[in-house]
């Protein structure tokens, strides 16, 4: 129902001479509502709509004798680069690169943790499990560890000693990349936030990375707003894009946090990380 | 200054942004905005009463052959295994006799995780051997439970998204068990949706209704901050009842749902 309502917008405004006021409020309503049917934030919408809106009276689109044509690239070009224009790399040192995944419950952090070991395979990665409190989690961790054929140390009582650990076992055995999975926890539980704010102080990762599911509906902006400001968000991995969610929350957690997305996840396997294409992403967004 | 003109309705910007916020939807908002045009008494309160209205639709609990067979479904990490572990343990302190079964023969650690829960409550479950696959984990459980003389059976399955035609598949094999050595469909088929999920919440309803016909809906991670808004238009749509909401990681985290509390909160 989104491609269909993408196509006759699309149609509409095609068929549109000159652009009068009445026909760019429509038009932008329209766009609300395609935006919003992809789970973007109701906020991020107004904002993004007051921006287009701009574009929209500009002297490019009121001169020309196509104005439909333009609104449609300067939609997709908004979203793209609001998404960041281009995919973003995780700068890794050939030194010693820690990277700390944390988010919500569910979100796949176990599963991405395991895929960031095989796609950097190459730095010998090691596996931390954090994770103390859900039934088996460490076990999880544990079993994708094997299968990917990386190094792995289990949850300890305690999520300092075991980071403690595995950084000492890390500069042992020259592993040069330490990826520690946390427990999901909800950005308004304060005893969690605190700490995970404790944790990020002590270990000192080289990126701090939040993942979310990229079904989440209008509760992603809380999520991004939260973590960053209470932690600090240096990338984000989007996972369960293999669906068909229009992954909209991109777009919010992207406006709210200025974090770049790095990684997608498309699927359960340890192959199933992708990298973050704004323009991918926009065209899927926009149906 | 004020961004008019884009709005279902200017005059009611704010109970529309209450409503979208919620992941209500654009579809079902417009509507319910128009309609309360048209009301010229407390808007407000005309809406909570839509919107109860809505999600009022009748749980009866059912009853074909002993055990009484419930099977849980959802996508990835809606929090399934978590809800089976507090679902056996309701219906333990109600006085039921529970065995679980974890037919999740897939993912790593499932087993081990809703083994884990099982010794919490101190219940029985059936485990998947070597080389099993769901189907044949789920004849099993039903075996044991009929051979023990269970009252309830419960079974996780593997997280699967709507989009994945054979894992769909995969659960309407499970059924095909459970009817063939049951003599009968099983009691309630729960699909379990994380309150966080945007509009793609209606899709899996909508899939899962149609091809498994699952007979009740409940909700998860209610004690975020997600009101869990979708639950109307797949109400609205679908007419399946939510019988339970999940509000927490603890085995007691899990009460019946109650639609004048649950619209409540939206508005608060
Ligand atoms: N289809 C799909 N499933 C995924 C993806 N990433 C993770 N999953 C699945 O999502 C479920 C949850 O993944 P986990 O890695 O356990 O999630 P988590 O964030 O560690 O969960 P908690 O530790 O309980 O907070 C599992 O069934 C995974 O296989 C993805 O990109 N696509
Ligand atoms: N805050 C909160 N967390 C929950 C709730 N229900 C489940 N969880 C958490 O969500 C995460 C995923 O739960 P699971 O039970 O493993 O989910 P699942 O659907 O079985 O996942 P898969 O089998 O991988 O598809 C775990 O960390 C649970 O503790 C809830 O009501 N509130
Ligand atoms: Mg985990
Ligand atoms: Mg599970």
């Amino acid at each position: 129902i989104i491609a269909d309502r993408f196509i006759k917008l699309q149609r509409k405004i095609l068929g549109y001479g000159r652009l009068s006021q009445k026909e760019i409020s429509d038009t932008l309503r329209e766009i609300r509502i395609l935006l919003l049917d992809a789970d973007v934030n109701y906020k991020v919408v107004g904002e993004f709509l007051r921006s287009l809106e701009e574009k929209l009276k500009s002297e490019k689109i009121a001169s020309s004798l196509k104005p439909g044509e333009l609104v449609i690239v300067e939609l997709y070009k908004e979203i793209v680069k609001l998404l960041g224009e281009k995919p973003t790399k995780l700068n890794l040192t050939n030194q010693f690169n820690i990277l700390c995944l944390f988010g919500l419950q569910g979100t796949g952090k176990t599963t991405t943790a395991a895929k960031l070991a095989y796609y950097y395979k190459e730095k010998k990665p090691l596996l931390v499990a954090c994770d103390p409190k859900r039934p088996a989690a460490s076990l999880q961790l544990q079993k994708l560890a094997e299968r990917v054929k990386v190094d792995f140390i289990p949850v300890k009582e305690d999520i300092f000693t075991t980071a403690k650990v595995a950084l000492e076992f890390a500069k042992k055995n020259n592993n040069q990349l330490v990826l520690f999975d946390t427990a999901g926890r909800l950005h308004i539980d304060e005893e969690l936030m605190k700490e995970l704010k404790e944790f990020k102080e002590k270990i000192k990762p080289n990126y701090n990375l939040l993942v979310v599911d990229g079904m989440v509906g209008q509760d992603a902006v809380n999520q991004a707003k939260e973590f960053n400001e209470k932690i600090g968000i240096d990338g984000v991995i989007i996972t369960k894009m293999d669906g068909d969610a229009k992954g909209g929350a991109c777009l919010s957690i992207r406006a709210v946090s200025k974090a770049p997305i790095i990684f997608i996840g498309i699927g359960e396997k340890i192959d199933d990380l992708q990298e973050f294409h704004p323009d991918r992403i926009a065209s899927r967004i926009l149906g | 200054e004020k961004f008019r003109g884009i709005f279902f309705s200017d005059n009611l910007e704010e109970l529309e942004e209450i409503l979208l916020s919620a992941d209500i939807g654009t579809q079902l908002t417009q509507k319910l905005i128009e309609e309360c045009k048209k009301f010229s008494g407390d808007k407000k309160e005309f809406l909570k009463e839509k919107l109860i209205n809505i999600l009022s639709i009748p749980y009866k609990e059912r009853f074909f052959s002993s055990p009484k067979v419930i099977l849980v479904v959802g996508v990835n990490g809606s929090g399934k295994t978590t809800t089976v572990g507090k679902l056996a343990y309701y219906y333990k302190i109600n006085h039921n006799d529970v065995i679980i079964a974890s037919a999740d023969t897939y993912r790593d650690a499932a087993t081990e995780q809703l083994k884990i829960w099982a010794e919490k409550i101190n219940t029985e479950i059936v485990l998947s051997q070597k080389g099993q696959d769901s189907a044949a984990v789920v004849f099993d459980a039903i075996q044991s439970a009929q051979k023990r003389k269970k009252d309830i059976l419960l079974i996780d399955t593997a997280g699967r998204l709507h989009t994945r035609k054979e894992l769909i598949e995969e659960l309407k094999k499970i059924i095909r068990v459970i009817n063939k050595i049951k003599k009968s469909k099983p009691e309630e088929i729960f699909l379990i949706i994380d309150a966080t999920v945007g509009q793609n919440g209606i899709e899996q309803a909508k899939v899962f209704k149609d091809e498994i016909d699952i007979t009740g809906i409940i909700i998860t991670k209610l004690d975020g901050t997600a009101k869990g808004g979708i639950l109307i238009p797949i109400a609205y749509e679908f007419k399946l009842p939510i019988c339970y909401i999940g509000c927490g990681e603890n085995i007691d985290d899990l009460i019946p749902f109650s639609p004048e509390d649950f619209v409540k909160a939206i508005f608060e």
